[in-house]
């Protein structure tokens, strides 16, 4: 463990935290993609399923129960409590243009030929697209909440403070998995443009606002 | 350096 990789973990547990609030204190997931939600979902469910089988640590077990439940949590009030102010019309973004090709590419280009490892594989895959929904989403309303815009902050700099975490374990435990650095690095990307709109407009109190 | 597979992130 290193520092960039529990900030990392943090971020990303403040991220998951600050959306269930969201939904929960509003009770509406406006705003919100229920599609992103469903691909975290299943991200997270074919990259832990070895939370039965192997054992690292119990910070490592802990996370990833908490990860799984507040992921479930968040779709069951999107889909079912809360599904009336589920915003259908904006959530459009066909996940199946990313679930595909993530499937293929798991098969072709994978550490290992094994079922774990092949939806691990496919697990990293996803992740790196799977908020290409919500930021479509946010592109077709042309704005956000500000709380939206501080889960997806926070939700952007996981990932970029997990690629600092593997340019340290490359060189001070000389390991490293390309995998999951070059779907980083591609989901990392991706916030790009997000986070210059946070920096300039949301930092400085302004609402989220798309150029239309 | 030798490929990770024992995945011990999260």
């Amino acid at each position: 463990m290193n520092i960039f990789r529990l900030l990392g973990d943090i971020s990303h547990l403040l991220a998951i935290i600050i959306l269930l609030r969201k939904i929960w204190m509003s009770r509406s997931c406006a705003g919100i993609s229920g599609k992103s939600q469903l691909l975290f979902g299943l991200v997270y469910t074919t990259r832990y399923l070895d939370l039965i089988t192997s054992y690292i640590s119990l910070y490592n077990s802990v996370m990833k129960v908490v990860f799984l439940a507040a992921s479930y949590a968040t779709i069951y009030l999107m889909y079912v409590k809360f599904k009336a102010t589920y915003d259908h019309n904006h959530d459009t973004f066909r996940i199946e243009f990313l679930v595909v090709p993530a499937v293929a590419l798991a098969l072709l280009i994978n550490h290992d030929f094994q079922v774990v490892e092949i939806l691990w594989t496919f697990s990293i895959y996803l992740e790196s697209v799977a908020i290409l929904p919500q930021l479509f989403m946010v592109s077709k309303t042309g704005e956000a909440e500000s709380i939206t815009s501080h889960y997806l902050f926070a939700l952007g700099v996981y990932r970029g403070l997990y690629l600092l975490n593997w340019i340290y374990r490359f060189w001070a435990e000389d390991h490293y998995d390309l995998i999951a650095i070059v779907a980083g690095v591609v989901q990392t990307v991706l916030y790009c443009d997000f986070f210059y709109l946070y920096i300039t407009k949301v930092l400085r109190g302004k609402k989220l606002q798309l150029p239309a | 350096a030798e490929i990770n597979n024992n995945h011990d992130e999260l």
